[in-house]
């Protein structure tokens, strides 16, 4: 089973299209690190995407300096599968 | 395993085994408008199962809903299960439905990509994609709404086998996609198809491939505005609607757009919950809520199909 502790889910209200497109050159510049749960769209709807915790300082700092306002959707994602399966695991009970 | 459908929890997430075996005891329980068809078997050799409810007639006008293309989305086979089970409760009591059920045949496909799934509970909760490998690729799976012919390749896939939307070697090179086409094509008389994923709350028709409108897009437009309408009443959750390309971003060779160029007038997408706070980890404690309000966005959608034959 994969671990994801440390790993965040970023939400980012991308301002226009540029913007996007850089969010966009994200698969490319980190492949297979950047996961968007919601790609890349339009403007108006918000864009997430899980960062390993290994790459979280690289992304946050890329945002940053593009101007790219984001916030922290899920903090420890590992927090919310241990929670996920010890619900199962209840339900099965 | 569970031994009956009644100590199964629809308020929990399941495994594939654990959702095979209801599937077995759901058929067994209501045999008398259930049946369960095996339409294919997955890349790694698990058999792809649709169900359907049918109350007599043969080769009835039908609609079809399938769940979990996208293995994470775990909502969505959940959803599709209480779904089922609400299909046979209901019957002879809603009128919308019963009236659907005597002239038409609903099939429900629960978990569109087994082997997705399965990986999610066995080794990577987030995985999306199917798990076909192939010679000389270095990544696994393929994205199974990128894999059907319409617009195959085209702008929103993506040729690298290694990128999530990865649309694979050709179009319905995958066994999982290649088995839904062979049915419905051979059935030739599905009339609505819904596809459910998760998230973001959007209700979706064709095209994803290109900004053109369809032929009947004011139908769709309303119909959606209407089925959106309907779930809202529920619990107050807000979806938006309209076209894939105009809603949400260019997608190409997706189920929905393969249904309608294929004939199937009324095809439809949804993105169920989360409204932004847990993604794809939506907790179990939201799949009864998510179910009841998609439940009716489903039914207006399939009465629209029943006063509308085509």
């Amino acid at each position: 089973q994969m671990n994801f502790t440390g790993d965040q889910v970023l939400r980012v209200l991308a301002k226009d299209e540029k913007q996007l497109s850089l969010l966009r050159d994200l698969e490319g510049l980190k492949p297979q690190k950047v996961d968007f749960w919601r790609a890349p769209a339009r403007p108006s709807l918000p864009v997430d995407m899980r960062v390993p915790f290994s790459e979280l300082k690289d992304i946050k700092a890329y945002l940053e300096s593009h101007g790219l306002a984001y916030s922290i959707m899920i903090k420890d994602i590992q927090v919310l599968l241990d929670e996920e399966r010890e619900a199962m695991a209840k339900s099965r009970r | 395993l569970e031994r009956s459908t009644s100590s199964f929890s629809y308020s929990s997430y399941h495994t594939l085994e654990e959702i095979y075996s209801w599937i077995d005891n759901f058929v067994t329980e209501h045999s008398d408008m259930v049946s369960k068809i095996q339409i294919g078997s997955s890349f790694e050799n698990r058999s792809i199962l649709v169900l359907k409810f049918s109350t007599g007639g043969s080769q009835r006008p039908a609609i079809w809903i399938d769940a979990g293309i996208h293995s994470r989305e775990w909502i969505t086979h959940a959803t599709g299960i209480w779904t089922a089970k609400k299909i046979v409760s209901e019957y002879g009591k809603d009128p919308v439905l019963t009236d659907i059920l005597k002239a038409m045949d609903i099939f429900i496909e629960l978990v569109t990509n087994p082997d997705g799934f399965a990986f999610t509970h066995s080794m990577n909760r987030l995985w999306r994609k199917n798990k076909s490998t192939r010679p000389g690729i270095f990544c696994i799976g393929v994205d199974l709404n990128r894999n059907w012919k319409s617009g195959f390749g085209g702008n929103g896939s993506n040729a690298n086998p290694c990128s999530e939307t990865y649309h694979g070697p050709s179009p319905q090179s995958e066994p999982e996609v290649a088995a839904i086409v062979d049915f419905i094509t051979t059935h030739g008389n599905f009339k609505a198809l819904i596809s459910i994923h998760s998230y973001s709350q959007m209700l979706m028709y064709p095209y994803g491939k290109s900004l053109e409108p369809v032929s009947n897009e004011k139908e769709l437009y309303y119909l959606a505005k209407d089925a959106v309408k309907a779930l809202h009443e529920v619990h107050g959750i807000h979806y938006i609607f309209g076209s894939i390309s105009t809603t949400l971003y260019l997608a190409s060779g997706i189920t929905v757009d393969w249904a309608y160029d294929s004939g199937i007038k009324y095809a439809f997408s949804f993105e169920l919950r989360d409204t932004g706070r847990y993604g794809f980890l939506l907790p179990a404690t939201q799949i009864i809520p998510t179910a009841q309000e998609t439940w009716m966005a489903i039914l207006t959608i399939m009465e629209h199909t029943l006063k509308h034959p085509y």
